[in-house]
């Protein structure tokens, strides 16, 4: 038999099958693999390894690789689910599909419970939700009495720790945002409804183009 | 009204808003 010279397309060590990604998440296939032109990208602009690292993360979300975010870093280490200091392909579209509006409302809520238990320990505690406010009145260039900021941590926290215990547990979070559900408003990304149409240019690809 | 911490948070990070990942393409 003569040598076989395949025409598939080069993708990268973390490249995973987009059929088995589509039947883990909201996106079809073709959607999957228009998010890989977008993975691509975002993957490439620093260091061209196929692999998302912080600064490339935070050059697509502030047009600056150097800008440091609490927020930014703890959705970068949500998304790390290997906890490799990068993100791979399918830890890129496992992520986004909570974001997709058809995700399970639990799966929006469990992400952002993670995303403020800042030091993952289970459970939100006070010193981390004032941690946050600081952090975001930092970003916001607000400033704000210490006092006031105790004042809004205490109030904050005294109702949604409905055990009394001085830390939020899952439970108490899943209760709480049922009772505030605009705290996940920011879990659902409308542009992901349709990729297709919304971001038509990712859609340049296919096996064949690609080889 | 009660002043919710998790709300401000929520909705004024932009190290949140992940339609700038979109935006770059």
């Amino acid at each position: 038999m003569g040598c076989f010279l395949s025409k598939r397309p080069k993708h990268t060590a973390g490249y995973e099958d987009p059929t088995l990604l589509a039947a883990e998440t909201p996106f079809n296939v073709s959607e999957v693999e228009a998010l890989y032109e977008l993975f691509k990208k975002l993957s490439s602009s620093i260091v061209d390894d196929g692999r998302i690292h912080k600064e490339e993360f935070q050059l697509a979300l502030f047009r600056n690789k150097n800008k440091r975010n609490l927020f930014a870093d703890r959705v970068f280490d949500t998304f790390d689910v290997k906890r490799n200091g990068v993100i791979e392909f399918g830890e890129f579209i496992r992520a986004l599909g909570i974001f997709h509006p058809n995700a399970p409302v639990e799966s929006k809520i469990e992400f952002a419970f993670r995303l403020y238990d800042l030091r993952q320990t289970g459970f939100i505690e006070r010193e981390e939700l004032k941690e946050m406010v600081l952090a975001l009145l930092h970003e916001s260039d607000l400033v704000l009495l210490e006092d006031v900021v105790e004042t809004i941590v205490d109030k904050t926290f005294s109702d949604a720790d409905t055990k009394g215990d001085g830390k939020i547990d899952v439970e108490e979070w899943k209760e709480f945002v049922s009772r505030n559900p605009s705290l996940i408003k920011n879990m659902t990304l409308p542009y992901l409804k349709d990729i297709t149409l919304a971001f038509p240019s990712f859609v340049v690809t296919s096996e064949v183009d690609d080889s | 009204k009660f002043f919710n911490a998790f709300e401000f948070i929520s909705s004024m990070s932009s190290g949140f808003d992940l339609s700038s990942l979109f935006e770059s393409k």
